[in-house]
């Protein structure tokens, strides 16, 4: 199965490079496999270079370019093999506004594929959104779910 | 597959009977800190046969069963249910449904029950339908709040599990 | 030195009840010596009950209520022993619009007592301060310092 | 005590030299993603004679002078000056200074240089001034990104630090 892994590690890795090009708006971005001759128990860095500056170890990255970074790769597993649904808690919150846009574009886009649903603050996700539930725990400690606003209602 | 509805009755602090119905493309859940919103994520992946109590933010299973409020008592019963649409590529046995239920139950005493179409069946059995469906037995389509970063900061033999889920 | 940590521990566990208190707006916290017998080694439990909820382990709490009480010890501890500054690193980054409002007015009241910085993206966080200082990378790779709103420029 | 002003020259992505005047009461740093606020953070904990890159996000101390970027060459020599006011309770030799200007720089070559109003000191020197003005040796007043809720999430053995320092 030494085939099947590196052939699924060589799509993600080209999916990576693509949907981190979209998410960063330029740069670059590789995955390695630490030991080439032992795939099937071989790390994997990686490697990330937003637009115009050098590349550096991922670790100094900002806590935002940390979390479009994993996002990216999550996608890019994703769109190898996509899941029917996928559910994401609060993966925007390291994100400032026009990288929240640039995530919420491209749920949209796979929203085609597979059904989503976000659990979030921001309100650039809840805009993108078809339906909106919200929850509340008016009586304390115990939870309710409240209106749900459907697209074309929120077209109104 | 797509998701048609969850229904929560005494799961962690949904006590009543709670109803979320699902459409396709993208669905925001949206509210205050601790009002429940993680909590809907959890009954999805304890439905779908999670097995490790501190994956769900606890320390044994029975933490997940509604344990009273100022104003009311802890239930006995924690029950998920979760309809599933268009499930196509099924074993034999499945394929003549056009929905699917799929139901997991708790009792305080720690006797615990699930369900496909409100026939007694065994956890292997939803694992294998999941698998059939397309969602990978280890539930990667769901990603917990403060995850995303962690994939970032973990060591390299630990973001292994990416890769050999697509394999 | 087991009366210094005691008198240490009494005083942060006081202001800890209280500072919990007033973020939470009700609810109860404590904080447990695990092993009373042993002081200089013992490990610290934090209880929080949030207003209205059942007392379970802080591995239950929700993202948000995890952070506020963080800050609820932190703001604690500092008020028992002032540091001249204190500087937070998008500490707000998991609240909600309401809890960003109470965590402000608290660090409001203790600026009087000692000089804040902090870095943030929530506007109810940027409102609140005396001077905002933007940082931007016009030229990637290279952050500059751009325009200073004053307090009195942001009356205006 | 109070900081007067932050001065940084090709410390991390603040290649040209960059000043921030700080008032009483609270100044908020706000940016993009990327930006360089952390990195602010981090100079302020570098300038007060932090030893471990680790903890300033880098592997090495390297890391912290400037690396470049698509338009600029990397730089030899990082450098930060802290200027703080009103500094009372400090030992005779700094008693008569209003201001204290405290710089820390580090070459490419490894060497590194600690002065108080610009006159060469030792690490412990600023160290002791710290402790003096009521900063502690840790830098617990600095709390970085993502810090906040590891103290939730750490062990009760771990969050001994915060009783110990006040103590
Ligand atoms: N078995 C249970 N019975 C009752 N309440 C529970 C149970 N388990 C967890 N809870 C409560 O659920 C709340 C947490 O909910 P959850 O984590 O879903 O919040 P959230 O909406 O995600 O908030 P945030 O925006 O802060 O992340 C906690 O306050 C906890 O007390
Ligand atoms: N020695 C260095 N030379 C040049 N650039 C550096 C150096 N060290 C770090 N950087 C850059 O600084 C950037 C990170 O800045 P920082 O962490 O301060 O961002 P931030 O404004 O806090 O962002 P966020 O809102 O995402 O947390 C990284 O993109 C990194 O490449
Ligand atoms: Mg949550
Ligand atoms: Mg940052």
């Amino acid at each position: 199965t030494i085939e099947l892994f590196t052939r699924s590690f060589n799509d993600i890795h080209e999916k990576f490079k693509e949907v981190f090009n979209r998410l960063f708006e330029g740069g670059r971005a590789e995955l390695v496999l630490l030991d080439p001759a032992n795939v099937l128990e071989s790390g994997i860095e990686i490697i990330a270079q937003p637009r115009g500056k050098k590349v550096q170890s991922i670790t100094s990255l900002s806590g935002g370019e940390k979390a479009l970074t994993a996002i990216a790769l999550l996608f890019a597993a994703f769109l190898v093999k996509p899941s029917p649904f996928c559910m994401l808690d609060e993966a925007d919150a390291p994100l400032d506004a026009s990288n929240v846009m640039r995530f919420t574009r491209l749920i949209r886009e796979m929203s085609s594929m597979s059904q989503f649903i976000v659990i979030t603050h921001k309100t650039g996700t809840m805009e993108m959104a078809d339906a909106l539930y919200g929850i509340t725990m008016d009586e304390p400690g115990c939870s309710k779910v409240v209106s749900v606003k459907l697209r074309e209602a929120a077209m109104a | 597959m797509q998701l048609k509805s969850l229904n929560m009755l005494g799961f962690k602090s949904f006590f009543e009977k709670t109803t979320l119905n699902f459409q396709g493309g993208v669905t925001a859940v949206v509210g205050p800190n601790g009002c429940g919103k993680s909590n809907i994520s959890d009954a999805i992946r304890w439905v779908l046969g999670e097995q490790s109590a501190k994956h769900l933010r606890g320390d044994k299973m029975e933490d997940v069963i509604f344990n009273g409020s100022e104003s009311r008592k802890p239930l006995g019963l924690a029950e998920v249910n979760l309809t599933l649409t268009n499930v196509s590529g099924l074993p034999s046995e499945f394929g003549q449904y056009n929905e699917i239920e799929i139901t997991r139950r708790l009792y305080r005493s720690g006797e615990s029950e699930y369900l496909i179409n409100k026939i007694p069946c065994r956890l292997k059995d939803i694992r294998d339908l999941m698998m059939d469906a397309g969602v990978g037995a280890k539930l990667h389509a769901i990603i917990e709040q403060d995850r995303v970063k962690k994939i970032i900061e973990s060591k390299p033999e630990d973001r292994r599990f990416l890769f050999e889920e697509v394999a």
